[in-house]
């Protein structure tokens, strides 16, 4: 699992 | 990025732009529900709470402080220049219970026990029934302006283009958040009798009126 999570919509 | 998503976007701020350009040019805001609006300045303010913090690109950049500074100006249109205009004894949704079951709910599906997980997760929930207030207060009148269900369908599409853009990302970037769709298909479906009663009426050329 990534560290951060990644949200990239909107 | 897809031509969905991109579309989505593009209907998102469509509606924002439909709704300024209404209050404004009719000065006043009757029939528009400052609960939905509140609830929406909330929902950017926790999505985006990293917009300074995080770099994705320049669009979600730009396109986030839009979505900010564009929610936060239309309540204090609504609350401030044209306060005597609304309707407070028809725009009377209890939204408490709204911020609380996304708090609820964000406490039980997220993706990390982190604060900025938590928030995003609340916010992702709370987007999916912002909406309930606006519609709650169209039922109560009956009938509306067609700017004002201009509005409204075109933030419905916003929501209803990600469900294909959550397909096509699902199937060529292995790509999908089960919070996000799951929230997404709730919000569109709770838009799905307004659209029919959108195209039964307006696209016809009639008023639109509650059956």
């Amino acid at each position: 699992e990534p560290e951060t999570i990644q949200h990239d919509e909107l | 990025m897809n031509l969905f998503r991109l579309g989505g976007d593009l209907a998102h701020l469509v509606s924002i732009f439909i709704l300024l350009q209404k209050i404004t040019a009719n000065k006043s805001a009757a029939g528009i529900s400052i609960k939905t609006q509140i609830l929406y300045s909330i929902v950017y303010v926790t999505r985006y709470i990293d917009v300074f913090t995080k770099w994705i690109s320049l669009y979600t950049f730009v396109m986030k402080l839009i979505f900010i500074a564009s929610s936060f100006y239309t309540v204090w249109l609504m609350h401030n220049t044209y306060k005597s205009t609304q309707n407070p004894q028809i725009d009377t949704f209890k939204i408490r219970y709204l911020i609380g079951g996304s708090i609820i709910m964000a406490a039980i599906f997220n993706h990390k026990l982190t604060f900025n997980e938590l928030v995003w997760s609340f916010s992702i929930w709370l987007e999916s029934v912002a909406i309930l207030p606006q519609l709650f207060m169209l039922q109560r009148t009956g009938e509306a302006e067609n700017i004002t269900v201009h509005y409204i369908f075109a933030l419905g599409i916003y929501r209803a283009l990600y469900i294909p853009n959550w397909v096509y990302r699902w199937i060529f970037d292995q790509y999908f958040d089960y919070i996000a769709t799951v929230a997404g298909i709730i919000q569109t479906l709770i838009y799905s009798d307004f659209f029919y009663v959108y195209y039964q009426r307006v696209m016809k050329g009639k008023k639109f009126e509650l059956p």
